[in-house]
């Protein structure tokens, strides 16, 4: 472990509780992609399948239960709590166009024909890009509240402290996974545009970012 | 062993 993947899990668990409160409290998703929140629970939930067949660490175990309990509870708010809030017309990515040539890619490129790892590898391909339904949403909106940029924040953060992550551990103890970081750098890329409005448009305290 | 074996990572 390293402070930039201690600082990067944190970063994820905080965008997720940002996003849980918000949905929990304002008792709204408008303007939150239920598909996007689909696509993380089904990350996790492909990625986690070893927390019954290898013990890393406590803090391990912990954040792989709690980023899945936080994932499903996130879209029963969506899909069901407050469904009569879910803005369906305006989430209206095709997913499909990102789950088949997911699903592709992880049997033609992974480290081992195995299920556990064809799982993993699928995992790590669609979280490179399950945030596209909702920054697809927002350009469809045009706008969106300022703790959904905090939420986008802190979620494309905590793959660009990952990145730091994994040079640190190539130049301490020579790890290097190639699919993990190709996928984290695609993933990263898609928030760039999103990183520069945030800057110049919501912390400048204009509060809502409205697109150009 | 490939690079991918040892998920420590979250």
């Amino acid at each position: 472990m390293n402070i930039f993947r201690l600082l990067g899990d944190m970063c994820h668990l905080v965008a997720i509780i940002i996003l849980f409160l918000k949905i929990w409290r304002s008792k709204s998703c408008a303007g939150i992609s239920g598909k996007s929140q689909v696509l993380f629970a089904l990350v996790f939930t492909t990625r986690y399948l070893d927390l019954f067949t290898s013990f890393i660490s406590v803090y391990n175990t912990v954040m792989k239960v709690v980023f899945l309990v936080l994932a499903y509870a996130t879209v029963y708010l969506i899909y069901l709590r407050f469904r009569s809030t879910y803005n369906s017309e305006s989430d209206s990515f095709r997913v499909e166009f990102l789950l088949v040539p997911v699903a592709g890619l992880s049997f033609l490129e992974n480290y081992a024909f195995a299920p556990l790892e064809i799982l993993w590898t699928f995992s790590i391909y669609l979280e490179s890009v399950a945030i596209l339904p909702q920054l697809f949403m927002i350009t469809k909106t045009g706008e969106a509240e300022s703790i959904t940029t905090h939420y986008l924040f802190f979620l494309g953060l905590y793959r660009a402290l990952y990145l730091a992550n994994w040079v640190w551990r190539y130049h301490t103890e020579g790890f290097f996974d190639q699919i993990a970081v190709v996928s984290g750098v695609v993933q990263t890329i898609f928030y760039c545009d999103f990183f520069y409005l945030y800057f110049t448009k919501v912390l400048r305290g204009s509060g809502k970012m409205t697109l150009p | 062993d490939y690079p991918g074996k040892k998920k420590d990572e979250l």
